[in-house]
């Protein structure tokens, strides 16, 4: 018998570890008086540049270059927010009930209250401690990022084939990775799926929110950030 | 696609994805 060939599929988990984009930072204005404006616009500013950041991650997807243009813009259309979200959530692990927005910008109960964001900081907490529980991973992570925007569900995939395919490989790889890392937990995989009907739950509250600040206008908002919360609503 | 022109933008960019 010829040698086991090694899988590419553990290749993707760890070609997502590498294409994990570079910290970015928050920079509240220091010009700025505190208050829940300054808070919303450091937060709609940080968003709008991570947006940038994320196209670009997905790009790196194995896979998703190849699927049409159309097609990438759906499934980042939908979704944006839980990818942001679940970049905070990963780097709030190692905090007690607090929010790592940016590592310069941690936000806890008391601040969420005062910025009008206190039912999302609950929502988000609720994930954070799923995934404590879990001890999950940073290959883990990467991977349910992925899956998170091939698995997006927007009405309006042209390919619906090609998405699938997608879906395949990733949710393969979570699978190669947990049958080959956590052989003690054989449901450790659908373990983690299951926290993504939460995790669509928080994205949609969020969106909701954003929006409705964005109507209310007294939040300047880029307009990376106004074209995604509009493909939203 | 007029309405999103920034990502369409973005995503367009000449990056290279690695192959695997």
């Amino acid at each position: 018998l010829p040698p086991p060939t090694k899988k590419p599929l553990t290749k993707i988990v760890s070609h997502l570890l590498v294409a994990e984009p570079e910290k970015i930072y928050a920079m509240p204005d220091p010009t700025m008086p505190e208050s829940d404006i300054k808070a919303l616009t450091t937060l709609c500013d940080l968003a709008d540049r991570e947006l940038v950041v994320i196209i670009g991650w997905a790009k790196h997807i194995p896979g998703f270059s190849t699927l049409s243009l159309g097609d990438q813009m759906s499934l980042l259309q939908s979704a944006w927010m839980e990818i942001l979200i679940l970049s905070i959530v990963f780097r709030s692990l190692p905090y007690e009930d607090e929010l790592v927005y940016a590592e310069d910008y941690i936000m806890d109960e008391e601040h969420s209250r005062l910025t009008g964001l206190l039912d999302l900081y609950v929502s988000i907490l609720q994930l954070v401690r799923k995934y404590k529980k879990l001890k999950v991973e940073k290959e883990e992570f990467v991977t349910l990022k992925a899956i998170a925007l091939a698995n997006s569900d927007s009405m309006h995939i042209e390919d619906m084939e090609a998405v699938q395919k997608l879906q395949d490989a990733l949710h393969e790889a979570l699978q190669d990775y947990e049958s080959s890392q956590h052989q003690e937990d054989p449901r450790r995989a659908g373990k983690l799926l299951m926290t993504l009907p939460l995790l669509r739950q928080t994205a949609t509250k969020a969106v909701q929110h954003f929006y409705s600040i964005k109507v209310q206008g007294k939040v300047p908002m880029h307009k990376l950030f106004l074209e995604m919360l509009e493909a939203k609503v | 696609k007029e309405k999103h022109k920034i990502l369409h933008q973005l995503l367009q960019n000449s990056t290279s994805p690695v192959d695997l």
